[in-house]
């Protein structure tokens, strides 16, 4: 563990007197170590190193008796406020039905997590209806159509051969004859450097103006996180993110990254194959998993 | 970082940057950069562009030795297992997959033995309607190794010469989906002597780190003979691959470059570094 690998650092300088200044760098490698290897970006680590720098050279390292637990804590309270901040929750005080819409690159857990998202908001006495916007992937819709049928939430009969921006306007008005309360639409996945595919999101974003916008990120991306999340946000500004796949063993430096390059907050995580495998992000949490 | 004739700390530095964030791994960018610090020290190495290049021949030099397209034996049916964890690409990569043995004049079978995830079956009929082959399934929910015997004995009895299973998804962390896996496999072996002859791991090149931990235990629990790494038509590098293939030598069969059915290659490890930086 970090703590250990700082402690050993610290060991061995102790045996030369009073920590100095210069001691620190060989704290301030392992620290940046972890980091890399939890798979946060290069340059987000770069940043977040002269960030937590200023602190740890100061009386509260070097004064300390147990100088290795004082660094971890500053690297933990950085990180956690870096990762943290207030609208952890989906903004749904608006005239229904309130749409929101999940974007990201393929396979990341879109449709699965916005079945996940409905089944939330239905617990929470919402009436959420689902739109399966995606009709290149095969058998996209009937994915959808499925999770839906197994939680009793109404989806919208999208037709394949026809746009996904027809269908979201079409489906915006079942879900209003329905009265439908929420609208979560499944957007297909993409590149976010496949201009075209993203001039489709921006065009169903002016047309039905959602109140969330979010970016499904899979945990274990890795220094790519931060070109996705850019660009994602860049042509969206995104209103959050759902980070996914954090049941697996992955240390998930991503978070941070995406964090850190869009500053939007990351609102929930996908825990699970199963629908009720979504919890709510705890930035204290990720810190930890990160540190190892 | 060509152009530049002087061999500096600064040059050391973008490097380790073009490195590290190519998902090559802290570790294994520390072991390359150690080689080419040594042989700068010795003199051995004194123009910038030539470190650089020094660096693409030490990772070719791991890749290539893994550089091994599949080929079928004369095994019929040539039974592969296609495994990895949740949306890597494994379906999608079946046909492109069918569709380049098809090409070949091979009549393929596909088995659906992702009997859990919503609507999988589907996604693979249609795959199997695009490329011209029979699908062999069950009821959604149904046991994978059953699904898994009926479609060996289907294969046998039409004399069929490749036979792909589609795999759920699952985190290599999840004991009892890796059991199941193994089941499968045991299936497979019981069924038919000498198979499965190719079990394939579908890597994501924008998956970071956790690559090794998947390839490592897919590897300890039934044995990966062949690597895909998909999603290369990203912004992501896959450099993770170098680790994988210095640590667990397996062969990298095939690299998919898109969501189309003939967007699959077969790995070049010359391509595949000069891609990367
Ligand atoms: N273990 C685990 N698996 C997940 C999680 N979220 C989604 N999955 C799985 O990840 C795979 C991909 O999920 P999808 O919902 O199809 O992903 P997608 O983003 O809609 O994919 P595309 O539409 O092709 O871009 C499926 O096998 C899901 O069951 C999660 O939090 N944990
Ligand atoms: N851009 C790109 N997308 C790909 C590639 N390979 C697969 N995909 C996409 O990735 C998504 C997931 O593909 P699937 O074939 O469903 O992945 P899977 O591993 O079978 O997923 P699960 O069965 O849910 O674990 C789909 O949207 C595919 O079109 C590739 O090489 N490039
Ligand atoms: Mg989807
Ligand atoms: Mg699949």
């Amino acid at each position: 563990s970090l703590t250990n690998k700082l402690s050993s650092v610290f060991k061995k300088l102790r045996g030369h007197g009073k920590l100095s200044e210069q001691n620190i760098n060989e704290a301030m490698k392992e620290v940046r170590l972890a980091l890399l290897e939890a798979d946060v970006n290069f340059k987000v680590v770069k940043d977040f190193m002269e960030r937590i720098r200023s602190r740890a050279i100061g009386k509260e390292v070097l004064e300390s008796l147990t100088p290795a637990q004082q660094v971890v804590k500053i690297v933990h309270e950085e990180l956690i406020s870096l990762m943290g901040g207030a609208s952890n929750g989906l903004n749904l005080s608006y005239k229904p039905p309130i749409p929101i819409m999940l974007v990201g690159l393929q396979g990341s857990g879109k449709t699965t997590t916005v079945a996940k998202l409905g089944r939330f908001l239905k617990g929470k006495g919402r009436r959420p209806h689902l739109i399966p916007a995606d009709v290149r992937r095969p058998a996209a819709i009937e994915q959808l159509q499925k999770l839906g049928e197994q939680m009793g939430i109404p989806v919208f009969n999208s037709n394949p051969q026809e746009k996904p921006l027809m269908i979201c306007q079409k489906g915006l008005r079942w879900a209003e004859a329905e009265n439908g309360d929420v609208l979560l639409i499944d957007t297909a996945g993409r590149l976010h450097i496949d201009e075209a595919l993203m001039e489709e999101l921006k065009e169903i974003q002016r047309a039905l103006l959602p109140r969330e916008v979010l970016l499904v990120a899979d945990a274990m991306t890795g220094q790519d996180a931060v070109n996705v999340a850019q660009k994602f946000n860049e042509a969206l500004d995104i209103h959050g993110v759902i980070l996914t796949k954090l049941d697996g063993d992955a240390r998930g430096g991503a978070a941070l990254s995406i964090k850190a390059v869009t500053g939007k907050p990351i609102k929930f995580i996908g825990v699970g194959e199963k629908l009720d495998a979504l919890e709510v992000f705890h930035p204290d949490r990720m810190a930890s998993r990160i540190l190892g | 970082v060509a152009g530049r004739k002087k061999i500096d700390a600064d040059l050391l530095a973008e490097l380790e940057e073009a490195l590290i964030t190519s998902d090559i791994g802290v570790k294994t960018t520390q072991d390359l950069l150690r080689d080419v610090s040594l042989k700068v020290q010795r003199k051995e190495l004194e123009d910038a562009d030539l470190l650089k290049k020094n660096l693409q021949e030490q990772m070719y030099l791991i890749l290539s030795q893994q550089e091994k397209p599949l080929s079928l034996s004369a095994a019929r049916p040539f039974v592969i297992m296609v495994i990895g964890v949740n949306g890597t690409g494994k379906t999608t990569t079946i046909g492109k997959m069918a569709q380049i043995f098809k090409a070949q004049g091979k009549s393929v079978l596909l088995v659906a033995a992702d009997t859990f995830r919503a609507a999988a079956i589907e996604q693979l009929e249609i795959w199997g309607q695009r490329v011209g082959c029979d699908v062999i399934k069950q009821k959604s929910g149904a046991d994978p190794s059953a699904v898994v015997f009926d479609g060996l004995h289907a294969a046998k009895s039409r004399g069929i010469d490749v036979i792909i299973v589609d795999t759920a998804g699952r985190l290599h962390t999840k004991v009892n989906l890796m059991e199941e896996l193994k089941k499968v496999r045991r299936i497979v072996e019981r069924e038919m002597p000498g198979a499965p002859h190719e079990v394939l791991l579908v890597l994501d090149a924008t998956t970071g780190q956790n690559s090794i931990s998947q390839a490592k235990m897919f590897h300890q629990a039934v044995g990966v003979t062949g690597i895909v790494l998909t999603k290369l038509d990203g912004t992501a590098k896959g450099g993770i691959i170098i680790a994988i293939s210095n640590e667990l030598k397996i062969p990298l069969r095939y690299i998919g470059i898109g969501e189309k059915v003939d967007d699959l290659r077969e790995f070049s490890a010359r391509d595949f570094v000069e891609a990367l930086f």
